[in-house]
């Protein structure tokens, strides 16, 4: 899937399997990603674990759960809110669409998480304060998650490479070239970019990722997940002059630096 | 070396009466304190100051038999709390991140 990490790096990872996005003393992540196809490179989530840890006298362990083609609106044990404690409203899962979107609102830590489900796969995006996500125990292991570290470079796939070599009808690197959509059913990289601007008319990232799904999946709600995707960034981002970026980010994890 | 910052988070948050001495609250507030001296381990080096806090903070854990591991206490309030009384009145005030104004940052994970 693409990564826009807390500091703002892009990336377009295979990262395929059992990944952490989060992981603090406050709540954890995991995403599965599975391939778009049969051998491709390319991956997208189709299942995703949040665990909020137990805290004070807010809110108990819960566990969230959202899979292909379910997007539960509710805890893993069938509650909305925190449990029993005496600030179990602190912690709320809300539905907006049903079985496509939904936010859970973690007050007690500032925190808030939007997952969707948009075609077949999820997407999910968080707004967190800074201290939160740093809040890490042992120091050693700070923060070794894709969101804070982005994906380690043996994993990211170098999207604008394929755009070229789709845009002369020539194979990409390393295979990552797109694919027929389907047997019989290719999708004119001139099409990709037309779909694409009707949802996303600024040609960023997120249009440009759109463009690399659309080319390698043929599956054209891979254009509404880059347009929902950038509407969670307008909504949950906190500088809004950093909604739109224009450069990836390939290098290696661990060393945050200012994107582009 | 923000060591004193340190105190001073400590001390207001178990001046309150949520932390007496025995409760489990004191104990994440000295988990808390010991996070931040640690945190401020490199700058400090050689103060004084850092090196009674962090001796106090074993020997207080030790009184109060608080373990190692376990719930830090919240980010502490800086300012006093917004929002409409009754929301605060619903739940305990440690349930209602109240950092002044935190720096937020976004992370999103989509597509293919």
């Amino acid at each position: 899937p693409h990564l826009r990490t807390f500091t703002d790096r892009f990336q377009t990872c295979m990262v395929r399997g059992a990944w952490p996005l989060i992981d603090n003393d406050y709540l954890n992540v995991q995403v599965t990603n599975t391939p778009v196809l049969p051998g491709s490179a390319a991956t997208a989530t189709s299942k995703l674990t949040i665990i909020f840890k137990n805290f004070q006298e807010c809110v108990e362990q819960k566990v969230y759960q959202a899979e292909m083609d379910e997007l539960p609106a509710a805890f893993a044990d069938g509650s909305k809110n925190g449990g029993d404690k005496h600030g179990a409203n602190s912690l709320k899962i809300t539905e907006k669409v049903s079985g496509q979107h939904v936010e859970i609102q973690a007050k007690y830590i500032g925190t808030t998480i939007v997952v969707r489900q948009v075609g077949r796969y999820l997407t999910f995006a968080v707004r967190m304060p800074e201290e939160v996500v740093h809040a890490v125990e042992d120091g050693d292991s700070q923060g070794l998650y894709l969101c804070l570290r982005g994906c380690p470079l043996s994993q990211q796939i170098d999207f604008q490479a394929v755009h070229a070599a789709a845009a002369q009808g020539t194979r990409g690197p390393h295979g990552a070239s797109p694919p027929p959509a389907a047997p019989g059913d290719t999708f004119p990289y001139e099409t990709a970019v037309a779909k694409c601007k009707e949802k996303l008319p600024v040609e960023d990232l997120y249009y440009q990722a759109c463009v690399f799904d659309l080319l390698t999946t043929g599956d054209v709600n891979f254009t509404l997940a880059a347009y929902y995707a950038l509407e969670d960034v307008r909504s949950l981002h906190s500088n809004k002059d950093k909604l739109h970026l224009y450069e990836r980010t390939r290098e290696p994890p661990g060393r945050a630096s200012a994107s582009g | 070396c923000k060591i004193l910052k340190c105190n001073s988070e400590f001390w207001s948050a178990t001046a309150g009466s949520q932390a007496a001495a025995d409760s489990p609250e004191f104990c994440a507030a000295l988990r808390t304190y010991a996070l931040c001296t640690r945190r401020t381990a490199r700058t400090c080096r050689g103060d004084l100051a850092f090196h009674s806090a962090v001796h106090g903070i074993e020997d207080l854990m030790g009184q109060h038999n608080c373990s190692r591991e376990g719930p830090t206490a919240p980010p502490r309030p800086r300012t006093p709390p917004g929002g409409d009384s009754q929301e605060r009145n619903d739940s305990p005030e440690t349930c209602h991140y109240r950092q002044a104004a935190p720096n937020y940052t976004h992370c999103g994970l989509f597509g293919d």
